[in-house]
């Protein structure tokens, strides 16, 4: 543990917080991809079935857990508890064409041929593509609320952290993981044009709102 | 799972 990765865990952790404090104190969820949300909850179930078979250390596993039950929480107040709210005309990406690319790649390309290890490789490459659904519906209404700004710089900046990380362990660890490594660039690349509208726009105390 | 496939990060 290094200070890039906790940093990088601490920004997921508050991405989250953000998310579901946003929903609960609004009692809304509009401006939210439902669609964003079943891909987490899908990649966070993949990745740590290794809870099971594996212990690393309880920060590891609450963690985990926490990861795990929050995605599910989340999913409940989207499509149950204030689905009222829900902006699903907005939400129009289709699922299927990242989760099916990304489970024959999973199978293509992975460390090794077992269901465990298949299933981690398909969280991350999912992962790495998850956010496009929230990304899409930004895009498709032209803004987002300030707050959902905050969550998904939040949410970008974690996988940005966790690179510098990998630098580090790469240097005084000699630790690299590539499919780690490759999808976590791709992730964070697709969050460059957000950020760039989060600093000159959201920092500056305007909100976020695309050109027409 | 081979021990280096130990996925220790999150």
């Amino acid at each position: 543990m290094n200070v890039f990765r906790l940093s990088g865990d601490v920004s997921h952790l508050l991405a989250i917080l953000i998310l579901l404090m946003k929903i609960w104190k609004t009692r809304s969820c509009a401006g939210i991809s439902g669609k964003s949300q079943i891909l987490f909850a899908l990649v966070y179930t993949t990745r740590y079935l290794d809870l099971f078979t594996s212990f690393i250390s309880p920060y590891n596993t609450a963690m985990k857990v926490f990861f795990i039950a929050s995605s599910y929480a989340t999913i409940y107040l989207i499509y149950l508890k204030f689905k009222a709210t829900y902006d699903r005309n907005h939400d129009t990406f289709r699922m299927e064409f990242l989760v099916l690319p990304v489970l024959v790649l999973a199978f293509v390309v992975n460390h090794d041929f077992t269901p465990l290890e298949i299933l981690w490789t398909f969280s991350i490459y999912l992962e790495s593509v998850a956010i496009l659904p929230q990304l899409f519906m930004v895009s498709k209404t032209g803004q987002a609320e300030t707050i959902t700004s905050h969550y998904l710089f939040a949410l970008g900046m974690y996988r940005a952290l966790y690179i510098v990380n990998w630098v580090y362990r790469y240097y005084f660890e000699g630790f690299y993981d590539l499919i780690a490594i490759i999808a976590g660039v791709v992730q964070t690349v697709l969050y460059c044009d957000f950020f760039y509208l989060y600093v000159t726009k959201v920092l500056k105390g305007k909100q976020l709102t695309l050109p027409a | 799972r081979t021990p280096d496939l130990l996925h220790d990060e999150l």
